[in-house]
């Protein structure tokens, strides 16, 4: 979680020190945003500890913030030339699986599983942009690179959540599993070069 | 375990 976090903060120190967006991809941070939105409609409703509130609060700020600065603060900066991934490719199959393959169809859960699945694609638009243009400025990659790394530890976690409390969610393991091979060949780059 | 209620990861 703190891997994700500083991620989101080094976006958001970058985006507003430098004054520009440039590089970002908006789709992806308005994909972000809405994986947190439908992830965490039971903010009010279903309490885990104060860690859990705090941290969905800070995850819903820093989301809607990025999308703020990247259409409204710093528009001008936004290279919307090159943020051209078709999100309808995304979002269409995404709904269709969370209405096949969830827990209980209710529309929480729905939402859920959506956000869930949404998650393990909503970067492609930022790696398509950047495989576009090829060029990201290092912070960018630092950024992409604690994205990443997070949802890795994530696989290490499950594997112990399911060791010790014998605890596994298959649709958040097998979503990880696809989120984190997107970010493999990044890896791969980020640590060569 | 019942996994359609209360997600306790982020």
């Amino acid at each position: 979680d703190l891997s994700h976090l500083l991620a989101m903060f080094l976006l958001l120190v970058k985006i507003w020190r430098s004054k520009s967006c440039a590089g970002i991809s908006g789709k992806s941070q308005i994909l972000f945003a809405l994986v947190f939105t439908t992830r965490y409609l039971d903010l009010f409703s279903n309490f885990i500890s104060i860690y859990n509130t705090v941290m969905k609060v800070v995850f819903l700020l820093c989301a809607y913030v990025t999308v703020y600065m990247i259409y409204w603060k710093f528009r001008k900066t936004f290279d919307n030339e090159n943020d051209t991934f078709r999100l309808e490719f995304l979002l269409v199959p995404v709904i269709g699986l969370s209405f096949l393959v969830n827990y209980s169809y209710t529309p929480t859960e729905v939402l859920w599983t959506f956000s869930i699945y949404l998650e393990s694609v909503a970067i492609l638009p930022q790696l398509f942009m950047i495989s576009k243009t090829g060029e990201a400025e290092t912070i960018t990659t630092h950024y992409l690179f604690f994205l990443g790394l997070y949802r890795a530890l994530y696989l290490a976690n499950w594997i112990w959540r399911y060791q010790t409390e014998n605890f596994y969610d298959q649709i958040s393991v097998v979503s990880g599993v696809v989120q984190t091979i997107f970010y493999c060949d990044f890896f791969y780059l980020y640590v060569t070069k | 375990a019942d996994l359609s209620t209360g997600h306790d990861e982020l």
